[in-house]
Parts: C-alpha cells; sequence; structure tokens
C-alpha cells in the first residue's frame, strides 16, 4: 500500500452528491456511496456523514472529458473510470466519476460501489497498492459484494493512517467475510480434484474437502498462491498430479501448490481461438485422458496426451451430457461420475450410462 | 519510446499517454507551481513495469501493452 501524509486531520468528515448518473437511481447511486464509505468505516474510527447543500470534505460528482476546474480530464468510455484527490481544502477529498462508463450494481459494465469504495481510499490519503488482490490496485477487479471489499493490504495502509476502530466498536462485519458455506443459495465460482482432496473455490476463498470423512478446511487463496487474483472461474486436475486455474483469457498451471514459472499463459496456447475470452468449468476424464472445458452452451474437448484441442469443437454440451443444460459454473469427477453445478444445485452425472442419476444441493460435500 | 515501428501509433499513443498520466509526478492542485517532470520515457515504462510486477526492460511488450489497456482508476501510481 502507499499513502500521502497528513491524511484528515479529524475523523468526523462529510460528504455531498453533487449530481447522478442516468446509468443508475438515485436510490442506487445514494446506497452505493453510503455502503463504499462503511467499507473504510469499519476499520477506522472514521465517520461519515451526508450533507446535501454547502462544502463537503468530499465532494462526489459525475462529470466527461473536461470537467470544471479539476485538472485531471476524462477520456470516454473505458480507460479511466474516475479519479480522487488526497485530503486536502479545494479540490483535496473530492472524487468523480467518469460519466462516459456503464455504472451498475452488478457485475456487468463497473460495478459503482466497488470503484467508489476505490476512490474514497484516495479521498482519505491511500495511493494504489502493487498488490492485485487489494482494492487500491489501479485496475478494476469485480469482487461479489457478498465479499468484504478491503484486503490485508488496503487495512494495514488505512489504520497506518487513522489507527483501528479499537477506540470505537470494531464495525467490521460480525459475520465471516467468506461467504456462508452453508447457505441455501451457495455457488461456487470453480471446483476440482486434488489427489484424494476436493477443492472448493468462490471469490477469495478455498474449501479443501475430504469426501470421506466431508471434514472441509478453509483457506483463503492467497495463503496458497499469494500471486493468484481472486475470483478464479474455472479449475481441474489434469492427469499429471497437477491443476491449472483459469480466469479471463489466462490460465496457471500448479504442481504440488507451486505456480509453474512461465504462467500465466493465455489460453490460446491450448488450441482455443482468439474469439474465446473466458472458461467456465473444466474436468479431466481419467479413465479417457480427456479434458472438456465448458464455456455457455457448449463444450471443447482436449486431448491430454498429446496436449492438443480435438477436431470437431466446440458441440452443444447438453448433446453429450443429456440434462445439463444450463451454463456450467463448476464441474469435477469423483469415483468415476461427473458432478455438474450450476447456481446452489449440483447434478451428479454418470458418463457411461449418459445421464444425470440425482439433483442435490451444492454444499452436501460440508457437514452442513 | 524504444516501439517496433510496425506497432500501431495508436498503441504508441496510448503508452505515451498512460505514461504521462499515471507515471509522471503530479503536481499537487491546489499549489501554484506545477512542476514539470523531466523523468524520460524510458524510465516511467520501467517505473510502470516494475509496479505491476512486470519484466522490467524499459521496452514495450505485449504484456505491458496488454495492463495498460485495462479500465483503472485515474490516479497516478506514483506519488504527487
Amino acid at each position: 500500500y502507499g499513502f500521502t501524509l497528513p491524511g484528515w486531520k479529524k475523523t468526523k468528515l462529510t460528504y455531498r452528491i453533487m449530481n447522478y448518473t442516468p446509468d443508475l437511481s438515485k436510490e442506487d447511486v445514494d446506497k452505493a456511496v453510503e455502503k463504499a464509505f462503511k467499507v473504510w468505516s469499519a476499520v477506522t474510527p472514521l465517520i461519515f456523514t451526508r450533507i446535501l447543500k454547502g462544502v463537503a470534505d468530499i465532494m462526489i460528482a459525475f462529470g466527461t472529458k473536461v470537467h470544471g476546474h479539476c485538472p485531471r480530464y476524462f477520456d470516454g468510455p473505458l480507460g479511466v473510470l474516475a479519479h480522487a484527490f488526497p485530503p486536502g481544502r479545494g479540490l483535496g477529498g473530492d472524487v468523480h466519476f467518469d460519466e462516459d462508463e456503464d455504472w451498475t450494481t452488478g457485475s456487468s459494465g463497473f460495478n459503482l460501489f466497488l470503484v467508489a469504495a476505490h476512490e474514497f481510499g484516495h479521498s482519505l490519503g491511500l495511493s494504489h497498492s502493487n498488490d492485485p488482490r487489494a482494492l487500491m490496485f489501479p485496475n478494476y477487479a469485480y469482487i461479489s459484494p457478498s465479499e468484504f471489499p478491503l484486503s490485508p493490504d488496503d487495512i494495514s495502509g488505512i489504520q497506518s493512517i487513522y489507527g483501528s476502530s479499537q477506540n470505537t466498536p470494531d464495525k467490521r462485519p460480525t459475520t465471516p467475510t467468506s461467504p456462508k458455506i452453508c447457505g441455501s443459495q451457495m455457488s461456487f465460482d470453480a471446483i476440482t480434484t486434488l489427489r484424494q482432496e476436493v477443492i472448493f473455490l468462490k471469490g477469495r476463498h478455498l474449501w479443501r474437502v475430504y469426501p470421506d470423512n466431508s471434514e472441509a478446511e478453509r483457506e483463503l487463496i492467497s495463503a496458497f498462491w499469494p500471486n493468484l487474483t481472486p475470483s478464479i472461474e474455472a479449475a481441474y486436475e489434469n492427469t499429471k498430479d497437477q491443476i491449472l486455474l483459469f480466469k479471463g483469457n489466462k490460465f496457471w498451471v500448479i504442481s504440488g501448490y507451486q505456480v509453474l514459472l512461465g504462467y500465466p499463459k493465455n489460453i490460446n496456447t491450448l488450441g482455443f481461438p482468439k474469439g474465446v475470452k473466458k472458461v467456465d468449468a473444466a474436468v479431466c476424464n481419467k479413465s479417457t485422458g480427456k479434458t472438456d472445458f465448458f464455456i455457455g452452451d457448449k463444450y471443447w474437448r482436449f486431448d491430454e496426451n498429446s496436449q492438443s484441442m480435438e477436431k470437431g469443437y466446440p458441440r452443444l454440451t447438453v448433446d453429450e451430457f443429456p440434462g445439463i443444460s444450463q451454463k456450467v459454473d463448476a464441474v469435477f469427477q469423483q469415483k468415476g461420475l461427473f458432478y455438474f453445478f450450476h447456481g446452489s444445485k449440483q447434478w451428479e452425472f454418470d458418463p457411461i450410462a449418459k445421464k444425470v442419476i440425482r439433483e442435490m444441493k451444492s454444499n452436501i460435500w460440508f457437514n452442513c | 519510446l524504444p516501439i517496433h515501428p510496425e506497432k500501431n501509433n495508436e498503441d504508441a499513443k496510448l503508452v505515451q499517454n498512460y505514461l504521462n498520466k499515471f507515471y509522471a509526478i503530479e503536481p499537487d492542485p491546489n499549489q501554484l507551481g506545477w512542476k514539470i517532470n523531466a523523468e524520460s520515457a524510458d524510465e516511467k515504462l520501467q517505473k510502470m513495469q516494475q509496479f505491476f510486477g512486470l519484466k522490467v526492460t524499459g521496452k514495450l511488450d505485449n504484456e505491458t501493452l496488454e495492463i495498460m489497456k485495462k479500465p483503472r482508476c485515474g490516479v497516478p501510481d506514483v506519488g504527487l
């Protein structure tokens, strides 16, 4: 992390929303901004109060290209999304969002809450962090709203300026920041076997399950693989005692918990055409040595022996796996059977009989 | 910048713009005097590659260019 001292000399700060974006309702903007301030007040003694007129410490506005007296300009869609100024008078603390972006409350476009939380970090005196898991990393990365967006690096940074919230009751979310594994809506980003274990990945966390005794250990992904970004999208164990992890158009190969040198590589080195931008799920059938990559409603087949994509793909998933008609979030093989996951459900599939045997909740593998 | 001639000038402009925006020492907007940043493009490029954990060569490569094209915050990566 980095910071520009001296920060604000007071802990009670005011903010004012000067205008709104047509992309969202006013309520959504108000809520996103309030929630973004709560991220920082949860880990510091800072208290944020909204005012509706007059000059606030943190003035928030949407603008395009050259906007007001701001010395920095926006650049149209994409590129620069927003900026903010460190604590101080005049422009100090102010936050500007580029109205030429597509502001959303979800994972499409740019999530206003996440960008606002980042910019408020600057308004409080933080500069950019070079830790890719940090909220204060310069590049935009979507994080599931159920996750608390601050990484340990962010928290250390802001507390080096304002101290922790020890003199006020700790306002960090009481619920653990990892998703509730036994929640009825629990879904997963990716799942892979690893020798005797099954590893479930979601956001920043992973759970290692030993199916025979359904014990589960939760860990931070960064505890295993410090340089990996959160929210892995697909994972599988190949025939060489390695696992491959996928995010966007990149993949990593891991052998014995070590990320192999030279990774990440682009997925088109596996034989995907340029148009393929990401993989939803993947599983290697240990009996055939073939790996199926699931993307949307189709799948590609990769031969682990020849290390090449087979001809004649992609094909419709439902043709080879009758009953698996929705997008595959995650899939793994256990004792010869495939387990396909979508949302909070999973389907046990017999690849020989080519039929779904049963449908279950996604988290039956945990001792819920 | 040591950019290969075949690199279209759009990338060249993007790189120049990126380095000037995020790796030039930005003066404090509330002060009158604006310091001109004399660092060369190679030095700025090396700083950017170091910040993002890339191979620090001062030469433009695909990985560096890819990072520069990602949507990001407009605050410079080097101190005010």
